[in-house]
């Protein structure tokens, strides 16, 4: 089973064109293992980003360094999964 | 095992084997409303099922829904069970679905993607395409939404097997696809297509694959702006609409770009909630306001169906 301990969503706002450029290349970069929930599209809708714990340093000085605001939209997405599972093992009992 | 919808929990996200139960349930309860069929098999060869609501009558106009094209957005399954359900509790009660169903069929497909979402539950609670292997990657999988043969292989999908948004090698390639496109081509008398999605609440209709607007745009635009107003009228949930490439992003290959070129005239993908809160992982105590809510909605764009026949 895949675990996502630690990983967080980013909820970014970009705010030009360039913006939604630099976001595109950064989610070509293989390495990082991202997965847009909501990719960039065009200035003014949120682009929701998926990044594993061990690329979040990376991502988030991109975002700074080139002035990119966000915040973060689940602190720790295993914790979520976590609240889900019992939920679901709750309602069955 | 659960033998009654009145005890089904409806509040709940359920495996695929609970849904699929909860399917034989819906039709035993309401023998001479609902039946299920099977359009095929997935990748996995698992069934894919279609609730089929009718009063009788052959040939007649139909409605298609579908719900969990992509694996991991849970609430649209759960949604459409809610709905579901709704429809066979309502016909003979509420004018409305009484009069849809005394004249139209109604196709539902609650787990359009039945791999993936069994993936979600053993595997990766995260996936999002089929589980169909691609000859020489590593990667897995294809996104059902960008493999229909409306635009395939545009700058609005990617070619590459380890993207989210891959294509497939070509249109129609996967079977879950397939088997919906055999099915409505098969019925042909399809008028309405929804798609439902989520989480960035918006109604879209076509298209997605080029930026020129269909020629029934207006009539999509209105319809779609008075399914969003009583969508909002119960929680205050605020939706945009328009057509998918000016309201989210260029996106070819998508089933309702298809559905339209196809002769649907009447097609619309729901994007359901929420917007920056959970995402995928939306609690599961919001499944029953977001079906409640989207039921207006769907209800509006299945009466203007009614009503404008073609």
């Amino acid at each position: 089973e895949k675990l996502f301990v630690g990983d967080q969503v980013l909820h970014i706002m970009a705010s030009n064109e360039e913006h939604i450029t630099l976001l595109r290349v950064l989610g070509e970069q293989e390495e990082l293992q991202l997965d847009f929930w909501r990719h960039p599209t065009s200035p003014g809708h949120p682009v929701d980003l998926q990044v594993p714990f061990p690329s979040l340093q990376a991502v988030k000085i991109f975002l700074e360094v080139n002035n990119i605001s966000y915040s973060i939209m689940i602190e720790d997405v295993q914790e979520l999964l976590n609240e889900e599972k019992k939920t679901m093992k709750k309602s069955r009992r | 095992v659960e033998r009654s919808t009145s005890t089904f929990d409806f509040a709940s996200y359920h495996t695929l084997d609970e849904i699929y139960d909860w399917m034989d349930i819906l039709v035993d309860n309401h023998p001479s409303l609902v039946s299920k069929i099977q359009i095929g098999q997935s990748y996995e060869n698992r069934p894919l099922y279609v609730l089929k609501f009718s009063t009788g009558g052959p040939n007649r106009p139909a409605i298609w829904l579908d719900t969990g094209i992509h694996a991991r957005e849970w609430i649209t399954p759960a949604t459409g069970i809610w709905t579901a359900n709704k429809i066979a509790e309502e016909y003979g009660r509420d004018p409305s679905v009484t009069a849809i169903l005394d004249s139209m069929d109604i196709f539902f497909e609650i787990v359009t993607n039945p791999d993936g979402f069994a993936f979600t539950h053993s595997n990766n609670r995260l996936w999002r395409k089929t589980r169909s292997t691609n000859t020489g990657s590593h990667c897995i999988g294809v996104d059902p939404n960008r493999n229909w043969d409306a635009g395939f292989g545009g700058s609005g999908s990617s070619s590459n097997p380890c993207s989210e948004t891959y294509r497939g090698p070509y249109a129609h390639s996967e079977r879950e696809v397939k088997a919906i496109v055999d099915f409505i081509r098969g019925h042909r008398k399809v008028k309405l297509v929804i798609s439902i999605h989520s989480y960035s609440q918006m109604l879209l209709f076509p298209y997605g694959y080029k930026t020129a607007p269909v020629p029934d745009h207006q009539e999509l635009n209105e319809l779609a702006k008075k399914a969003v107003s009583d969508l909002a009228a119960l929680y205050g949930t605020k939706y945009t609409y328009g057509s998918m490439v000016d309201t989210i992003y260029m996106a070819d290959g998508t089933s309702i770009d298809w559905a339209y070129d196809n002769g649907v005239k009447y097609a619309f993908s729901f994007e359901l909630r929420d917007t920056g809160r959970y995402g995928f992982l939306l609690p599961s105590t919001q499944i029953i306001p977001t079906a409640t809510e989207t039921w207006p909605a769907l209800l509006d764009i299945m009466v203007h169906v009614l009503e404008h026949p073609y």
